[in-house]
C-alpha cells in the first residue's frame, strides 16, 4: 500500500459525504445503498465514521459525470477510466467522480458501482494505488470478484490502519475485558520468537488458525510458511485477545471465545445472532471465561477447558454431559494448564505458553512436546 | 495486407501505451519522440515501472501481457506520485 505524497489525511473520524447527483444506470436507492456499502468496508477497519449530508459542502462530495466536468481530469467515455478521486483536504479534496460513460451495475454485468466506489473512497481517505493484485486500490477493476463474499485485502487493512489506526474495541458487553494487554499490542508479533505463545488455536475448513492478540496466523498443510493478518481484516466484528476457538466441522463453523462470549463464524462470515454468553452451554457462573477448546470430529463431542478442569459438550444432542468438570490432568496425563489446543490426525496439540504438547488419546499420553511455534517451519 | 495490417496494430498499441505512461506513470511529454528508442530509453523504463508495479513480467518492452492490462477498465489516478 502507498500513501499520496505528503501523506494527506482526514484530521477528524466523523466525516460527511454527500451524494451530489446520481446515474441514470441504477435507482437512486441502487447508488445510495452501494455508496453506503463502500463507505462501510473502510469504517469496519477504522474508527472512522460517514454521515450523510443533503445540501452544503460535505467532506467527500460524491457525483456522477461526463467527459470534461469541471476538474481539468476529462473522463474518457466508455471503458477505461472508470472514476478518480482526490486526497484528503479541503474543496474538491477528498471527492469521488464516476465516469457515467460507464454501465454501472449492482452486479458485474456492467461496471459494479460498489466496487469502483469502495476503491475511490480509498482515494478519499488517503489510500494511493497498490501494487498487491489482491487489493481494493489496486488500479485495475476486477469484474471477476465475488460480491457476496467480499472482504479487503490485507494491504488495504494495513493501509488505511497505517492513517487512522484500527477500530475501537467493541462496546458489546461491560464483562468483556477491553483493556489493552501486552497482547493486543500494536507490533505484529514475531512467528519465530522462541517465546511466542498463543491465544486460541482452531482448524478452518483444512487450514489451522493461530490467533494472537489483534492477529491471526492462517496455516495451511500445503505450504511451509504461515500468513499474519490482523483478525479484523477477515472477521471485522470478532474481538482482539480471543480466549478459544474450535471448529465444528460438521457445521462449517468455528466458534471464538473471549470473556463470557462467544461468536460464530462461517468461512469469512459471522453468524447472525452472536455473541452469545456461554452460560447457554451450559457453564457454571463460575467460570467467567474459557481457556480452550478441542472438538473430536469423530465422537462429535467438544472438550472446553478452563484452568485446572475441564467439561464435555455434545455437539450432537447441545449439551453439556454430566460429571463434569473433571481435572484436567486425571484425563489427559502430563496435561496441567492449556491456553490453546486443536485436534489434528488423530492428536490433541496442547497449547501452554511457549510450549506445545502432542497428546494421543487413545494412549493417554504425551507422545512428543514441541515448542509452541513448531508449525511454522521455524 | 496482413504486413500492413500488424504494423497499424502496432503503432496504435505504441499510441496506447504512450499515453497511458503519460497519464498513468508521469511520462512527461518530453520523451514522446523517443518512444521507438531501444534501449536504455525513459520509455522503457517507464514501462518496466508500470509491468513491475502490475505485477506483470517485466520487458520494458509492449509485448501482448501489458496490451492487455493497458487495455482493461481502471482508476483514473496516477499509479505513481504526480
Amino acid at each position: 500500500f502507498t500513501q499520496f505524497p505528503g501523506m494527506p489525511k482526514w484530521r477528524k473520524n466523523d466525516l460527511t459525504y454527500r451524494v451530489v447527483n446520481y446515474t441514470q444506470d441504477l435507482s437512486r436507492d441502487e447508488v445510495d445503498s452501494a455508496i453506503e456499502k463502500a463507505l462501510k468496508v473502510w469504517a469496519e477497519v477504522t474508527p472512522l465514521t460517514f454521515s450523510r449530508i443533503y445540501d452544503g459542502e460535505a467532506d467527500i462530495m460524491i457525483s456522477f459525470a461526463f467527459r470534461e466536468h469541471g476538474d481539468y481530469i476529462p473522463f474518457d467515455g466508455p471503458g477505461n477510466v472508470l472514476g478518480h478521486a482526490y486526497a484528503p483536504g479541503p474543496g474538491i479534496n477528498g471527492d469521488a467522480h464516476f465516469d457515467d460513460d460507464e454501465l454501472w451495475t449492482k452486479d458485474t454485468t456492467g461496471t459494479n458501482l460498489f466496487l469502483v466506489a469502495a476503491h475511490e473512497l480509498g482515494h478519499s481517505l488517503g489510500l494511493f494505488h497498490s501494487a498487491d493484485p489482491k487489493a481494493l486500490m489496486y488500479p485495475l477493476y476486477n469484474s471477476f470478484t465475488d460480491l457476496a463474499r467480499f472482504r479487503l485485502s490485507q494491504d488495504d487493512v494495513n493501509g488505511i490502519q497505517f492513517l487512522y489506526g484500527p477500530p475501537p474495541a467493541s462496546p458489546a458487553d461491560p464483562k468483556v475485558p477491553t483493556e489493552p494487554s501486552h497482547q493486543e499490542s500494536e507490533t505484529p508479533p514475531a512467528s519465530c520468537d522462541p517465546a511466542l505463545s498463543f491465544d486460541a488455536v482452531s482448524t478452518l475448513r483444512g487450514e489451522i488458525l493461530f490467533f494472537k492478540g489483534r492477529h491471526v496466523w492462517r496455516k495451511s498443510l500445503r505450504t511451509a510458511e504461515p500468513e499474519l493478518y490482523l483478525i479484523s481484516a477477515f472477521w471485522p466484528a470478532l474481538p482482539s485477545g480471543l480466549d478459544a476457538a474450535y471448529e465444528v466441522t460438521s457445521k462449517d463453523t468455528v466458534f471464538a471465545f473471549k470473556g463470557n462470549q462467544f461468536w460464530a463464524i462461517r468461512g469469512l462470515e459471522m453468524q447472525a445472532g452472536f455473541p452469545k454468553s456461554i452460560y447457554t452451554l451450559g457453564f457454571p457462573a463460575t467460570v467467567k471465561k474459557l481457556d480452550a477448546a478441542i472438538f473430536v470430529k469423530e465422537k462429535k463431542w467438544t472438550y472446553f477447558f478452563a484452568e485446572d478442569q475441564y467439561w464435555r459438550f455434545d455437539e450432537k444432542k447441545q449439551v453439556m454431559e454430566a460429571g463434569f468438570p473433571r481435572k484436567i490432568s486425571e484425563d489427559f496425563p502430563g496435561v496441567e494448564k492449556v491456553d490453546a489446543a486443536f485436534e489434528a490426525f488423530g492428536f490433541f496439540y496442547f497449547f501452554n505458553e511457549s510450549s506445545q504438547l502432542e497428546f494421543d488419546p487413545n494412549a493417554k499420553k504425551v507422545t512428543h512436546t514441541l515448542k509452541s511455534n513448531s508449525w511454522f517451519n521455524c | 495486407h496482413p504486413l500492413n495490417g500488424a504494423a497499424r496494430r502496432e503503432d496504435s498499441g505504441m499510441e496506447l501505451l504512450q499515453q497511458y505512461l503519460e497519464n498513468y506513470y508521469d511520462l512527461g511529454k518530453i520523451v514522446k519522440q523517443l518512444v521507438r528508442t531501444p534501449g536504455d530509453s525513459p520509455v522503457e523504463k517507464k514501462i518496466q515501472e508500470m509491468q513491475k508495479f502490475l505485477g506483470l513480467k517485466v520487458t520494458g518492452k509492449l509485448d501482448s501481457d501489458t496490451l492487455d492490462i493497458i487495455r482493461k477498465p481502471r482508476c483514473g489516478v496516477p499509479d505513481v506520485g504526480q
